[in-house]
């Protein structure tokens, strides 16, 4: 499965 | 009367509605000379998907978003995408822009290969929010009420939802009589775009058809954020 690229926005530090 | 706990979550709301724009040299590229109809394409292409990292940055400093599971916050950004970028784009379209840069726009837009059908409705809506002169208060709200619909397709914990909207809904509503007192169906107005938003939905889908017949390209997370293969 393709690693979710919405997913590793969303565990981002908030305001990077 | 906005109470003092509103007044604080319509501005962390208006805060990061504010922080995150479009870059402004990405803003700018969109104005320079003519390009063919392929290079537009790939101009809005990367506009959008710059659009959709605005969105999320937005969205995870709406108040409490974070604290949703996990896949629901997936749910509620893929469901309310399309109808946040089309409110974000119109508040874009409509603002004073030096004379001339509006018809570049649209015509930039107009050369990149969306259909005529959809064409319509879309510099409708934009036209129709135009009209509304919103302050930055309620398009930064309306924005987080948009994306905090509970009923979007795959959302489980509704309540969870809901529980965050309301708060939004009724600040807003305050705001409005506050703001336009002569016109008591201006929240009311503001509510129907959410429902003309709503239909942008289904000629979106079409668009995205339209534009994967003629073998044409999206990013990887416009591929994901639109369901597109």
């Amino acid at each position: 499965e393709e690693p979710s690229l919405l997913k590793k926005l969303l565990l981002a530090p908030a305001n990077s | 009367k906005i109470t003092k706990e509103q007044q604080a979550l319509m501005q962390v709301i208006v805060d990061a509605y504010n922080r995150h724009q479009i870059p402004q040299d990405m803003a700018k590229k969109l104005l320079q000379d003519q390009y063919s109809a392929e290079e537009n394409f790939l101009l809005l292409t990367e506009m959008a998907t710059n659009q959709v990292q605005v969105l999320v940055e937005f969205t995870k400093n709406i108040p409490g978003f974070l604290s949703l599971n996990h896949e629901d916050q997936i749910a509620l950004l893929k469901g309310s995408a399309v109808e946040a970028m089309f409110l974000r784009s119109a508040q874009v379209f409509s603002r004073k822009r030096p004379s001339g840069h509006t018809d570049v726009l649209e015509e930039r837009i107009r050369k990149s290969g969306i259909s005529e059908e959809f064409m319509t409705p879309m510099f409708n809506f934009y036209k129709s929010i135009g009209e509304l002169h919103m302050m930055q208060e309620e398009q930064a709200l309306l924005t987080a009420i948009t994306i905090l619909t509970p009923d979007r397709p795959y959302v489980r914990d509704h309540q969870a939802v809901e529980r965050l909207q309301e708060p939004m809904l009724d600040v807003l509503r305050k705001l409005c009589s506050l703001q336009h007192p002569h016109e008591p169906q201006y929240f009311a107005r503001l509510l129907g775009r959410l429902t003309e938003l709503r239909t942008l939905n289904h000629y979106h889908a079409e668009m995205l058809t339209s534009w994967r017949m003629n073998d044409h390209k999206f990013t990887p997370l416009l591929c994901e954020i639109w369901d597109v293969e």
